[in-house]
């Protein structure tokens, strides 16, 4: 279960770091847990019903991931307003 | 919805195109 509780912890960092707008970090971080909920599924013995629960939060991790890729980019190509 | 059906294929094309600049 240790891959799984590392999945949780990576998730859970993901979404304080999220709160605190660090969005590069909880992208980061989305990604990481993402990653490792996907190895759980793959390759250590889940239940049917717990995979589909883990592959439904990957999912909701993932579009939350590409909602701050999309921001950071924006702010990226943005000129800064002069003073 | 989205979340309910997604398959593992899925998340593993998602997650490769996030970490594509």
């Amino acid at each position: 279960n240790n891959n799984l509780q590392k999945a949780i912890d990576l998730a859970s960092k993901a979404a304080q770091e999220d709160k605190a707008k660090n969005y590069e970090e909880a992208l980061r971080l989305y990604q990481h847990a993402v990653q490792y909920f996907l190895h759980v599924i793959k390759y250590e013995a889940q239940g049917d019903k717990a995979k589909q629960s883990i592959r439904a939060k990957c999912a909701e991790y993932l579009d939350r991931a590409e909602k701050l890729k999309e921001y950071l980019k924006k702010k990226e190509t943005t000129p800064a307003k002069p003073v | 919805t989205k979340a309910d059906t997604i398959s593992d294929e899925d998340i593993e094309r998602q997650l490769k195109a996030l970490g594509m600049d």
